[in-house]
């Protein structure tokens, strides 16, 4: 699988729908203090189907909808796509005849929760499919390889019983 | 199950070494399974001796040592199996120039031996010169990002205006 | 036992406003004793927001803000009963160079008002030409540490030297 | 109370007797990666009568003894010297008439666990004497003031009840 595109919209801090073209070898992020770039990984693992919001900082799924400043109102809903080309066809029997995919996923407010609605080129699918497909190209929203901020901090400090759990992910 | 769990400790570990060792620019490490015969029920222990220094486990070592021990660990464990994306943010912070040289040299050899592509979130201006491009997220408008293309020569003045 | 930790509670939170708001150059931040109407039972929360952005849990700022927002906590402790030496061990890493800046703008007005002894362990070439002297830790000889005077003007290359 | 010098003899990295000369407003202490700079202030936390071992990066108090490289053998013993002006005369009964006080912390290596001896101006005391000293000028082993590396880290992620002990000590 190669990784081509990210795009955010209405996403924490990127109310403006704003793409992220994935190039090959290093790409730099910088940035000051809160300006936003850790919410750049947290759009790419959230529409990998990240299921726990609190490793998105989040008390809940929808303060991942851009929550509003003094100039401007909350939004009601967020999406973020994410363009792959399917180079290796290891992916599930469903989705392995694509050679492009766009993974969406949208969240909606609700009075009674919000909702995630995904989507395969434009196609509904369940969270399950998302996960199993990026499982299958050996990424996902747990994968060892998304560092999150602090996380190296967590690997020094865990117990040894926790850390094992790398390797599982590993096998 | 077990079998499979075994087989990746001995690969991972096998990379740990070697990855330790470049990161380091010498010294040695290993990893150890601890506390159970299962490895289902084991503890993953760390011990590492930077160069001219006692082997000794990874909670007596400095702050900059353990974390850039902690970056060979990842490493390996994704040497193991290349994901297609890999994304590091900020675990370059608690390292000195010459250790931010050696992750520098690391993440350049790994982007050629792989297909990965690498996106390196920093504020260390060591590292910014290493990449091949640069992304600025700004914030023009209070609490609204937006992401700009930065010229790696201007690099400089991003970091100074933060 | 409880008006003590109140009165301190008070003290503390008085502080704490306003050295948030000048770390961070403007918005505006508070202390929450939550969860019990005991305050010996309570839980210390603490709410915040940056300038142009809203007030929230500090658990959902960025890194560099928590770290921003952590560090007037402790100075607002610290300036309800100021002590002989306060040493802070690289508090400063994952700062960007304008809340360094004010950072260091914080710690020169508190040497100012009280009789403390400050040290601060950096890796960060800006706090390191704040300071009103440096020393140098070194290993010539590996594994053993020497202590040096450093000069200010030569604090560049020491950094570059690392 | 006024710090004026931290004396290490055989502590950690430090086995050559140092001398840290600590001097009004700021000071900076630089270095490379694991070079000694935060031994520096744990051996000042050591001999104020630091009591938890685990706080010390250690896993029991003898490991703060120089423990040999490739070419230097282990020390049998630590000593940490602490000299303080009593300025504010503000201290224990016991020792408020003098002016200066030398306050030292030595570990010896023995079969049956290490031991620490504390002495105050040559005469040897209790550890908690020591404790009292400090406590008394605002200051000691467990100062708010005194923060150690990853510390901001550990008050960001603390359970809220844990935050509040922060107040205790301020209280
Ligand atoms: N739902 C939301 N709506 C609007 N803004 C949000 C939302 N969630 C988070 N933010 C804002 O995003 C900012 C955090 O961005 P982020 O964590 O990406 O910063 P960063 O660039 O990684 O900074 P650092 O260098 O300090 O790590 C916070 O200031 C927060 O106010
Ligand atoms: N008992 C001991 N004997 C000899 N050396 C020791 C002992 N205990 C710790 N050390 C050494 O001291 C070094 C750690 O020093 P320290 O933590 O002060 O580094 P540092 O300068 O703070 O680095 P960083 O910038 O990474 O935080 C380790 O490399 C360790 O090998
Ligand atoms: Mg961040
Ligand atoms: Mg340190």
């Amino acid at each position: 699988m190669k990784f081509e595109n990210l795009r955010l919209v209405g996403f924490k801090s990127f109310v403006e729908p704003t793409d992220f073209e994935i190039r090959e070898g290093l790409t730099g992020i910088v940035g000051p203090n809160g300006c936003g770039k850790s919410n750049l990984l947290e759009a790419l693992r959230w529409v990998m189907g990240a299921t726990s919001a609190k490793a998105l900082r989040s008390g809940s799924m929808e303060d991942v909808i851009f929550s509003g400043t003094k100039d401007r109102p909350q939004r009601n809903w967020a999406e973020v796509i994410l363009t792959v080309e399917n180079t290796h066809h290891n992916l599930p029997a469903d989705f392995n005849h694509l050679d492009t995919l766009e993974v969406s996923r949208r969240i909606l407010r609700k009075e009674d929760g919000a909702q995630s609605i995904y989507k395969v080129n434009g196609k509904d699918v369940r969270a399950k499919d998302v996960q199993l497909i990026f499982a299958d190209a050996s990424t996902g929203a747990n994968s060892p390889a998304l560092v999150r901020q602090g996380q190296i901090s967590e690997l020094i400090n865990a117990k040894p019983q926790n850390r094992r759990r790398l390797l599982e992910e590993a096998a | 199950g077990r079998q499979r769990l075994l087989s990746a400790f001995e690969t991972v570990n096998h990379n740990f070494q070697s990855l330790f060792t470049r990161l380091f620019g010498g010294g040695q490490a290993e990893l150890r399974l601890i506390d159970s015969d299962d490895p289902l029920e084991a503890g993953l222990e760390i011990f590492a001796s930077p160069p001219g220094k006692k082997l000794s486990s990874m909670s007596l070592m400095s702050g900059g040592e353990q974390a850039l021990t902690a970056t060979a660990l990842i490493f390996a464990v994704f040497m193991a199996n290349p994901a297609p994306v890999c994304v590091l943010d900020e675990v370059d912070a608690p390292l000195d120039d010459a250790n931010v040289e050696r992750f520098c040299n690391m993440l350049k050899q790994m982007s050629e031996e792989t297909d990965t592509r690498f996106i390196i979130i920093t504020h260390h201006a060591l590292t910014m010169s290493r990449m091949d491009r640069l992304y600025g997220v700004t914030m023009v408008e209070r609490g609204i990002s937006q992401l700009v293309s930065v010229d790696l020569s201007n690099a400089e003045q991003m970091v100074a205006a933060e």
